[in-house]
């Protein structure tokens, strides 16, 4: 369950948007007891200056990121722009039935994007 | 020679998240014990977000660490009694020589590279009366036989009352600290009071196992000295 683009495309600045991950979905319900899924989000969005730079309080942009920006901006096509990419990721734990019959509590770094930066 | 089939994406994933295969489902008659749900509520980060705000500042937890039983750790499981099974019915109430239980964990599941950091063996008794001054739980190496004949005695302890469930800490007596877990565990349990009264049964035996696998855990996600 993903929340759309703006304009159905790649529009806006880069950031996080909104993607739930249902177990059920994946089919995977039968044996994960919680949580039923997970705001896991994703990056989308464009990385032209100045949504580059980043904005305050935003993750630091790299050097080599906004110089391909500017490098796009003055020569289209230039090998492109940078990646909207996740910057910032939290973890989420997960209570699943394992195939020994034991009740199982993992816990998973890196599983929500929680911001998005231009690489 | 045929070349191994290459595993599908799935397959992938589930490694990447720890699993061998993927497991089957629920299992009948197995529910998922307090303690379980207790740590997870306490884990979950998503618990105390919505959307995309941010966790508030000092509601993270510390990485690869059970806050409620005070241990290093990403993976607690909690694995059931195989023994149960093939355990003879006890007497109701028997005075004088009390039974010995002999209880079997597999823990097959548990990946050589993981560190155990605790392994709680949690036990239920029922008795019709308890003795003043209350009972010693012991628990032994048990044999490969299905007798229950004790070997070495690991560890002994005074248990007060068995209202609530008694916990034996194994780590250290069952098995070295810094060893892998073993594939599976076989101990012989007795319950004897300390005084004259009618020996106690034992209605459910658990292993809470936490480990540390290093590989799930981010070394950016833990504190810097």
């Amino acid at each position: 369950e993903a929340e759309p683009a703006a304009g159905g495309g790649l529009g806006g600045a880069c950031r996080a948007r909104r993607l739930y991950v249902s177990f059920r979905e994946v089919g995977w319900h039968r044996w994960v007891i919680a949580p039923r899924g997970f705001l896991a989000n994703y990056c989308q969005g464009q990385c032209a200056l100045p949504a580059a730079l980043s904005g305050p309080g935003g993750p630091p942009a790299l050097n080599h990121a906004v110089l391909r920006a500017l490098m796009h901006g003055a020569s289209p096509g230039a090998g492109g722009l940078p990646c909207c990419v996740p910057a910032r990721l939290s973890p989420i734990s997960m209570l699943f039935f394992d195939n020994s019959d034991n009740v199982v509590l993992r816990h998973y770094e890196d599983m929500v994007v929680d911001e998005c930066g231009c690489r | 020679a045929r070349a191994p089939v290459p595993p599908g994406p799935a397959a992938a994933l589930l490694r990447a998240l720890g699993l061998r295969d993927a497991p089957q489902g629920a299992p009948t008659l197995r529910s998922v014990p307090p303690v379980m749900w207790r740590l997870f509520r306490r884990r979950d980060p998503q618990e105390t977000r919505s959307g995309l705000r941010r966790t508030p500042p000092g509601t993270t937890l510390r990485p690869c660490h059970v806050e409620e039983l005070g241990v290093a750790g990403n993976i607690v499981r909690h694995i059931p009694d195989r023994g149960a099974a093939a355990r003879p019915p006890e007497p109701a109430s028997a005075a004088g020589q009390c039974p010995a239980w002999t209880v079997v964990f597999d823990l097959s599941a548990v990946d050589p590279a993981e560190r155990p950091s605790r392994a709680r063996l949690e036990l239920r008794f029922a008795a019709a009366a308890a003795p003043a001054s209350g009972w010693e739980l012991s628990v032994a190496q048990a044999g490969e036989a299905a007798g229950p004949g004790p070997g070495a005695v690991l560890l002994r302890q005074a248990v007060p009352a068995l209202e609530s469930p008694v916990r034996a800490e194994l780590l250290g007596a069952a098995w070295a600290r810094n060893a892998s877990v073993p594939r599976s565990l076989r101990l012989a349990l007795a319950l004897r009071p300390r005084g004259p009264a009618a020996c106690a049964r034992l209605a459910e035996a658990s292993l809470l196992l936490v480990t540390l696998d290093p590989r799930l855990c981010h070394p950016l996600a833990r504190p810097r000295r």
